[in-house]
């Protein structure tokens, strides 16, 4: 019985799942600042690879995805108790820094390393 | 302000430290980039290349010693009447307000040692500007830098740390921080007038201000226990059966 219930509850969960090519990952992408209407002052580099998280996250949240403890239980709700609670989102889990050379308003010119600008991994949450 | 592409920004914009940033400090798209050209410029990308690979990863081996480095050209340049052998500027350096974020780790002026016009070399130093008192030196942390240096044997880098920090970085209101770039002509060679205008005072001294971003905050997040993990990932229905 509990099998047969289970399986109309997670109906929506497989197709959530999606087949492998959808799971969350980490999708490389690059964008000039000349795009984001930045190399005004943006001397170097040209080039900024924020990359971005895409994909659906699996019903059971494992180990390898790094989601915290409030994911696992919002996985369950929507799961078991109120599917109106979304399920975790693929997001972002670690970043780098980018250090960018710029030119500001005034003439000076300035070397700085911005935290969390570009992603390197993904989880749910 | 910011340029393209326009970006509808909330009432509480200044609580996003990037979106502050660049209202703050970019230049209006309108505006053009400004002109800088010239030595600080080559300084400052070579010291980026040392930094960082060619996407912007900040190099692990790097040794920069801070997060932010800022080159400040001057504002002022009054050059003094000839006086015999000696050609004296007198150079205004404004320095911004205090960011609480930020520390200043090291200071320095970088100029011309040697410097060549009118078919002169001249020597040439820095000190701190002092009224009525022509021999002002900076004291004893202005030394000449020993640190591995991005410049030819034609420049010199100074460490004037203590001198800011004592004098000028916990002003209030607007700071200036005034030097004397003070050259002098050989000893042997006729004092000629030699004219000042024909080199940029950007181009032969600067500051460059060294920073570390305080609030660096890596933010780690408590997972679950390892066994439980383990044990969902193991047998998912087992545990979906148990909470039902």
């Amino acid at each position: 019985q509990a099998g047969s219930m289970g399986s109309e509850v997670l109906g929506p969960s497989r197709e959530r799942e999606g087949p492998e090519s959808n799971q969350c990952s980490l999708h490389p992408f690059q964008v000039s600042f000349h795009q984001l209407g930045w190399d005004h002052w943006i001397i170097a580099p040209h080039l900024y690879t924020p990359n971005y998280c895409k994909g659906a996250c699996p019903r059971v949240l494992r180990y390898g995805l790094n989601s915290p403890n409030h994911a696992i239980i919002q996985s369950l709700v929507n799961e078991l108790v109120d599917q109106s609670v979304p399920p975790p989102s693929c997001v972002p889990y670690k970043y780098v820094p980018i250090s960018l050379l710029l030119i500001e308003a005034n003439g000076s010119i300035l070397y700085k390393e911005y935290e969390n600008m570009i992603a390197q991994s993904c989880t749910c949450r | 302000k910011v340029g393209q592409p326009s970006i509808a920004l909330p009432a509480e914009v200044p609580t996003l430290p990037l979106i502050l940033e660049l209202l703050e400090e970019a230049p209006a798209k309108q505006q053009g980039k400004p002109q800088v050209l010239g030595h600080p410029l080559r300084y400052m990308l070579e010291l980026y290349q040392r930094s960082a690979d060619a996407h912007g990863h900040p190099r692990e081996n790097r040794t920069i010693g801070a997060t932010m480095v800022r080159l400040v050209k001057p504002l002022t340049n009054v050059a003094r009447p000839l006086r015999g052998p000696w050609h004296i500027q007198t150079l205004d350096f404004p320095l911004r307000s205090n960011r609480v974020k930020y520390q200043l780790v090291r200071a320095t002026v970088v100029y011309r040692h040697q410097l060549h016009l009118s078919h002169f070399n001249l020597s040439c130093y820095v000190e701190p500007w002092v009224q009525k008192s022509p021999t002002n030196q900076f004291p004893s942390s202005g030394r000449v830098s020993s640190k591995p240096s991005l410049l030819s044997k034609a420049w010199t880098e100074m460490d004037i740390t203590q001198h800011i920090r004592q004098r000028l970085w916990n002003h209030k209101g607007r700071r200036v921080l005034r030097l004397r770039f003070v050259c002098q002509q050989p000893k042997d060679s006729e004092v000629l007038e030699l004219r000042w205008h024909g080199t940029s005072s950007l181009d032969t001294v600067f500051l460059l201000l060294y920073f570390n971003d305080t609030h660096k905050s890596g933010q780690k997040t408590k997972l679950l226990p390892r066994g439980l993990e383990e044990f969902m990932e193991r047998d998912a229905s087992l545990l979906l059966r148990r909470v039902r």
